[in-house]
């Protein structure tokens, strides 16, 4: 454990309880892509089956536990407890264009063709774009509410942080996982464009609204 | 270098 991995996590914990707040708080999941949450809940559930095969922390263990348990929290409340405020007019990404080719690539490119790491690689790639019928939905609309880019942020910020605990791991401990790294970059740059509205806009105390 | 199949990371 390094402060950059320990930074991203408490980062991917915050994006994921300021939007259960933003949802729960507001009674209403405007602005944000059920297909996006969807994705999630499934990378988090492909990628944490080792919980049945693996111990390694309390700390890993309980943060996988949360990561699950919030990601079907999330499903729940957008899909049943506030479904009348589900946006879904405007949330018109279609998943099957990122689900069958990661799964595709999940399948040729991996460090083992077995089953639980066929999986993993599949959560890795498909959370690296998971992320985009979220921002496809922001950019179909023109904005976001000020709580959902704080989520973004948050969210993006915890991929960027991994690269940089990806290169003290690669110098310090040797060790260097070139599907997480690639697809972690991947992810990232997805995020520069939000970033940088976010920066020039919700810094300076405006709403996050997109040029026209 | 290593990429290991026990996965430490989330």
């Amino acid at each position: 454990m390094n402060v950059f991995r320990l930074t991203g996590d408490i980062a991917h914990l915050l994006a994921i309880i300021l939007l259960l707040m933003k949802i729960w708080k507001t009674r209403s999941c405007a602005g944000v892509s059920g297909k996006s949450q969807m994705m999630f809940a499934l990378v988090f559930t492909t990628r944490y089956l080792d919980l049945i095969t693996n111990f390694i922390s309390l700390y890993n263990t309980t943060m996988k536990m949360i990561f699950i348990a919030s990601s079907y929290g999330t499903l729940y409340l957008m899909f049943l407890k506030f479904r009348a405020t589900y946006d879904s007019n405007h949330d018109t990404f279609r998943m099957e264009f990122l689900v069958v080719p990661v799964a595709g690539l999940s399948f040729l490119v991996n460090h083992d063709f077995s089953p639980l790491e066929i999986l993993w690689t599949f959560s890795i790639y498909l959370e690296s774009v998971a992320i985009l019928p979220q921002l496809f939905m922001i950019s179909k609309t023109g904005e976001a509410e000020t709580i959902t880019s704080h989520y973004l942020f948050a969210l993006g910020s915890y991929r960027a942080l991994y690269i940089l605990n990806w290169v003290y791991r690669f110098y310090f401990e040797g060790f260097f996982d070139l599907i997480a790294v690639v697809a972690g970059c991947v992810q990232t740059v997805l995020y520069c464009d939000f970033f940088y509205l976010y920066i020039t806009k919700v810094w300076k105390g405006k709403k996050l609204t997109l040029p026209a | 270098l290593r990429a290991s199949l026990i996965k430490d990371e989330l």
